[in-house]
């Protein structure tokens, strides 16, 4: 464990809190993506499935339980307690153009044809097109209350700072995870144009991002 | 190539 592991972990907590709490106290999931937060809720199921497995420590084991818990919560409240602020018109993206590529990559790149390597690689690779619907849906409806902009910006800010995670532990104990390095950079790179527009819209300007 | 046990990252 290192200060950038530590800060990802946070920043990624962080997300989903700001994301759980958005919706529980506004009442209204509206301008969320519920497509995204079903697929988040599917990268926690299919990568944290070694939580019966393998004990690795109590740090580990709670935050695996907390994401699930919160992510499951998040789609509970999108698609049943708040469904009718639901927008699933602007919720259009195609989920299956993500998954079905996700799934062959899956079994065709992985560590081990094993049903929990090739599970957890179809969760690393998911993971980073999780977001597309969400940032589908704000391109399509023009703008994103600040609120999700800052659930967005530490959403992207976790793997990121993964990465620096990844050079910090390839340089002191010789660590290289491929696919999720990989992975991790595609993930972070869908976020650049997101970051331009968080950094001059958001903290600069009117505090709402409505895009050009 | 981390595998099972080695896998310690969220």
């Amino acid at each position: 464990m290192n200060i950038f592991r530590l800060a990802g972990d946070v920043s990624h907590l962080v997300a989903i809190i700001i994301l759980f709490l958005k919706i529980w106290k506004s009442k209204s999931c509206a301008g969320i993506s519920g497509k995204s937060q079903v697929l988040f809720a599917l990268v926690f199921t299919s990568r944290y499935l070694d939580l019966f497995t393998v004990f690795i420590s109590a740090y580990n084991t709670i935050m695996k339980l907390v994401f699930l818990v919160l992510s499951y919560a998040t789609v509970y409240l999108i698609y049943m307690r708040f469904r009718g602020s639901y927008d699933s018109e602007n919720d259009s993206f195609r989920v299956e153009f993500l998954l079905v590529p996700v799934t062959g990559l899956a079994f065709l790149e992985n560590y081990a044809f094993t049903p929990l390597e090739i599970l957890w690689t179809f969760s690393i690779f998911l993971e980073a097109v999780a977001i597309m619907p969400q940032l589908f849906m704000i391109t399509k409806t023009g703008e994103a209350e600040s609120i999700t902009t800052h659930y967005l910006f530490f959403l992207g800010l976790y793997r990121a700072l993964y990465l620096a995670n990844w050079v910090w532990r390839y340089h002191t104990e010789g660590f290289f995870d491929q696919i999720a390095v990989v992975s991790g950079v595609v993930q972070t790179i869908f976020y650049c144009d997101f970051f331009y527009l968080y950094v001059t819209r958001v903290l600069r300007g009117s505090g709402k991002m409505s895009l050009p | 190539c981390p595998l099972g046990a080695e896998k310690d990252e969220l």
